[in-house]
């Protein structure tokens, strides 16, 4: 119920083969390579695939697209944020108190979380989301968009919607080179962002800001290649002193598994309770559909 | 069970003439959107409404549908719509009037601006809890972005990203400028 099935004949494979990135878009900071999402391996599956590598303190610039999207990271550390729509701010700093003015609005944000090697990062449908690498080594990431999903309803071009920056979509370039419909229906792949497109009037009133901050809303200030930026003196971000990023890799898989051995002590305390349960769960099963069989919902309680 | 939940089914709700609009700003306008929390036959046809008036000269700020489409059909009045796709083309920029539809895809980001003091609307989407995502003002992506990240995606210092964070204070509805 999650998907739409594929179209006929559309899955009919007389061969599978190995499948290779077959474009790549350099970045300030690092690569973004795809998978032609036309191949008939990934249409029948109905996704989209990348692979994303950031260098030591590269910004992937904050974007949504029209599918949701799980990324396994393979490699690195780093963080990143989604902003769900409409969901408050959590972390603050204190106000700064000017001379002679009033409070200064210092920064609140969503969470900011922590990814490391062999992790899988959710990001729902229209979510915004952006990752850092503040590490030395480069973070390798693998995005796979489901474009079949239900949540999407526009077609089955995955579509990045960048926040900011002019970049090209790496996507919308296969459709550009095999000058398919989809190139024309977004009216070329000039590169862009979702704010870029708006008169300036709009968006200097929408953000109540002057010209020159609206010329760097729409890209036309940034000459900085692709959709990872490197943020020279690094990033800073508010987080609570409970997180730790440089926390030892050993050290967590230690924690990690004292805490799946307490699960396991917790568990081996009480095996009687537990037999106790399922014999109670069983009989309680019996009951119910001796005394109430069309009640099946209910048993779900 | 069939009588006490189709038969009884509540088919009718009022959003035109709402009391009780989700955002209303007396110098901007108003917005009141129906799902199926407070419409449950709405789940059954995955479909939701929002109806919104829009005060002469106040803007809609840029924003997009989350996780629907939405058919916008101008009830009273006309107003300015731009309409932008993932690679930044402005792929509808012009006025609306009424009697008119307007096809919004879904994470397209839209803005609107009232050229008229009656501009009303009613939009069409095809999610039964439709989410819509701001780009500018109290609630937006942007100003949920940490500092940082806004000043270098957006190539800003500090002090414009600040700007470009907090300076907008409503929510979707902006006043026109003098009234601000």
């Amino acid at each position: 119920t999650f998907r739409q099935q594929p179209q006929q004949n559309e899955c009919q494979f007389q061969r599978l083969n190995a499948l290779e990135p077959d474009n790549s878009v350099k970045s300030e900071a690092g690569t973004i390579e795809t998978w032609n999402p036309n191949n008939d391996q990934l249409r029948c599956a109905g996704v989209a695939l990348s692979r994303c590598t950031i260098q030591r303190n590269g910004l992937r610039r904050p974007f949504y697209t029209n599918a949701p999207q799980e990324i396994y990271i393979q490699q690195g550390r780093g963080i990143f944020g989604l902003i769900f729509p409409g969901c408050r701010e959590t972390y603050e700093e204190p106000q700064e108190q000017e001379q002679g003015q009033g409070p200064r609005p210092q920064d609140r944000h969503q969470k900011v979380e922590h990814f490391r090697e062999g992790d899988i990062i959710a990001v729902p449908t229209g979510v915004p989301f952006w990752m850092y690498n503040n590490e030395q080594t480069p973070v390798i990431a693998i995005t796979l968009i489901d474009t079949t999903n239900l949540d999407n309803q526009l077609d089955q071009i995955p579509r990045r919607f960048y926040l900011s920056g002019n970049q090209e979509q790496e996507f919308l370039q296969y459709q550009q080179k095999e000058g398919g419909q989809g190139q024309q229906q977004e009216g070329g792949n000039e590169g862009g962002n979702v704010l870029s497109g708006f008169n300036d009037e709009f968006l200097e009133e929408a953000f109540s800001v002057d010209r020159e901050i609206v010329r760097n809303i729409k890209g036309k200030n940034d000459d900085r290649e692709g959709s990872i930026v490197e943020v020279k003196e690094g990033l800073k971000v508010i987080s609570p002193p409970t997180l730790r990023p440089r926390q030892g890799r050993e050290e967590e898989e230690e924690e990690e598994e004292e805490e799946e051995e307490r699960r396991g002590d917790r568990r081996r305390h009480r095996p009687h309770h537990h037999e106790e349960e399922e014999e109670e769960e069983e009989w309680s099963h019996q009951v119910r559909r001796v005394r109430r069989p069309h009640h099946h919902r209910e048993d779900r309680n | 069970g069939l009588e006490e939940t189709l038969c009884t089914l509540k088919l009718r709700h009022n959003i035109g003439q709402s009391t009780s609009p989700d955002a209303y700003n007396p110098q901007a306008g108003r917005l009141k959107t129906l799902t199926s929390l407070d419409f449950p036959i709405l789940r059954w046809l995955g479909l939701a409404a929002e109806h919104g008036s829009i005060y002469k000269n106040a803007m809609f700020v840029p924003y997009y549908n989350v996780n629907a489409n939405s058919i916008l059909y101008v009830l009273n009045g006309s107003a300015w719509f731009q309409v932008v796709d993932c690679s930044g083309n402005a792929v509808f920029n012009g006025e609306l009037n009424e009697g008119q539809v307007l096809t919004i895809p879904q994470n397209y980001a839209v803005a609107i601006k009232s050229l008229d003091d009656n501009f009303s609307y009613v939009a069409f989407k095809t999610n039964d809890i439709p989410q819509i995502a701001a780009l500018a003002g109290l609630t937006s992506s942007i100003r949920a972005l940490p500092l940082d990240v806004v000043a270098h995606a957006f190539n800003l210092d500090r002090d414009q990203a600040r700007q470009l964070k907090n300076n907008n204070p409503y929510k979707f509805l902006v006043p026109p400028p003098q009234s601000q």
